[in-house]
């Protein structure tokens, strides 16, 4: 679920959140996270998205990260989640 | 490419289409669904029949919004349509959003192109799952229609990973694929009296490289059927009788011969190639190469001594090269081929030389008791 506006840390924009959860780069089995934790997850999980993608790993909402979420795109999460954590992973 | 693991059990595979967008004429709907079956129908023994008032394998749909399956779509833009891999029910199904404008045969940055998307879903609809790789087919991004759409290696790799090749390719296809068809097996190439010029482990499959053909391999002492192919088909210019090749910590591959190498993006070779060895600080025909995981180190052998490069400074690494005996202990010299191999649990790595091989235990620091044993039996199925 996206952030409230109290708990998000003005670093975590809610679009990029939202696009992260729907494709299946953060989890959304915890609501009750820390902030810390939820920024924590975030940034791990647009580097995972750069280390997918091969974009250079920042960590950051950067430009080229950026575009590329910009662009239309499948449904179809990029991660495929499993039951528990220990699966989830990238399907190569 | 990714592998979703679920896969349809038969190979006439029924699409129903249950509505159209009022975007297009039906003709030009049907012409572009059968189009982007076709994209997978041509590279697989899989074929593709419309069926009408019966239920069939995939059902084909436009939708806005929620749609009953409980992933609503999302309006103009963002989320183009999605798809659910095989199975009973709504496996296989493919659904587009028709808040999107779509389009054929147009590169319009307002419209999306049919064809485009739907050979992606029916990706989906057949098991794969999204690619890493930007410039393939499964990627999830829509970039444009690309009029000169061919299927590229990473997608080729993926579903002919899941359904095998076609063996036989049916008169009249129109989608001629520029990538490989591959050839009849050469019966006078024996895979098991003769020992590889080099072996790679390239995108999670293992590639063996003999003469002019090469043999592909996604579980030990199983080659896939089909295989040898010569390998100019795949890899366009690229000589027989390579000495080494590997897959790059960024996905290249680099094969190496003589006095030069070559670098592959997928199946294409970077412009400006081959180079020559030199600049690696390498002489002529070196024996094997191996890299190291995501560390980007190569190690290249040759005779009795090998190397270490660092592939992101781009330069060899101080104190080398060294004698193998040094840090390689019980692996002989002037070996054929090297490959790291993983094998569910670990990673192991292995020499070859002529007909033996040998396995090393990288924890243990030498190879492994009851080696060397014979590969073509441990490895591609010989008696």
């Amino acid at each position: 679920a996206p952030l409230s506006e109290e708990d998000a840390p003005s670093e975590i924009t809610t679009g990029a959140f939202a696009y992260l959860s729907k494709y299946g780069y953060i989890r959304n089995d915890n609501p009750q996270a820390s902030t810390i934790r939820r920024l924590e997850d975030y940034h791990s999980a647009i580097r995972n998205f750069q280390q997918f993608y091969r974009l250079p790993e920042t960590g950051q909402m950067d430009e080229e990260t950026s575009r590329l979420m910009s662009y239309p795109r499948c449904g179809m999460p990029d991660v495929i989640q499993r039951g528990d954590q220990d699966q989830t992973r990238f399907r190569r | 490419y990714s592998d979703s693991g679920d896969k349809w059990d038969h190979e006439d595979i029924t699409y129903r289409i249950l509505n159209f967008t009022p975007d297009l004429t039906e003709e030009e709907i049907v012409d572009a669904i059968e189009r982007a079956f076709k994209v997978w129908s041509d590279v697989t023994p899989l074929t593709f029949r419309r069926v009408f008032n019966v239920p069939g394998d995939i059902h084909i749909q436009f939708s806005e919004y929620d749609h009953g399956d409980g992933v609503a779509f999302d309006g103009n833009g963002g989320t183009l349509a999605h798809a659910y891999f095989p199975g009973n029910g709504i496996g296989g199904d493919a659904h587009f959003d028709d808040s999107e404008i779509f389009s054929v045969f147009l590169s319009d940055d307002d419209k999306v192109d049919l064809f485009m998307v739907a050979a992606h879903e029916f990706g989906h609809s057949l098991g794969l799952g999204h690619s890493s790789e930007i410039q393939a087919l499964m990627a999830p991004f829509y970039i444009a229609y690309d009029p000169e759409f061919s299927l590229g290696y990473d997608d080729l790799h993926g579903i002919q990973s899941i359904y095998g090749i076609n063996s036989d390719p049916r008169p009249g296809d129109r989608y001629i694929p520029q990538r490989p068809q591959p050839s009849p097996p050469d019966p006078e190439v024996e895979r098991c009296s003769k020992s590889f010029n080099a072996v790679a482990f390239i995108r999670n499959e293992l590639f063996l490289f003999k003469g002019k053909n090469f043999w592909r391999m996604r579980e030990q002492g199983k080659p896939l059927e089909g295989y040898p192919v010569e390998m100019g088909q795949f890899w366009h210019g690229l000589p027989p009788k390579i000495d080494a090749a590997y897959e790059r910590h960024d996905g290249k591959i680099v094969f190496l011969k003589g006095s030069h190498y070559w670098i592959y993006e997928g199946v294409d070779m970077d412009p400006n190639y081959p180079r020559p060895l030199h600049e690696f600080g390498l002489p002529a025909d070196v024996d094997g190469a191996l890299p190291w995981g995501r560390t980007g180190k190569t190690y290249f052998f040759k005779g009795e001594i090998y190397w270490r490069y660092d592939e992101y400074e781009n330069r060899m690494d101080k104190g080398y090269p060294k004698p193998i005996k040094e840090n390689w202990f019980g692996v002989p010299n002037n070996i054929d081929a090297v490959f790291r191999h993983y094998d569910g649990y670990s990673w192991n790595t292995y020499f070859i030389r002529h007909r033996r091989y040998w396995r090393f235990d990288e924890s243990l620091g030498q190879v492994d008791l009851g080696f060397p044993r014979n590969f073509g039996v441990d490895w591609m199925g010989c008696k």
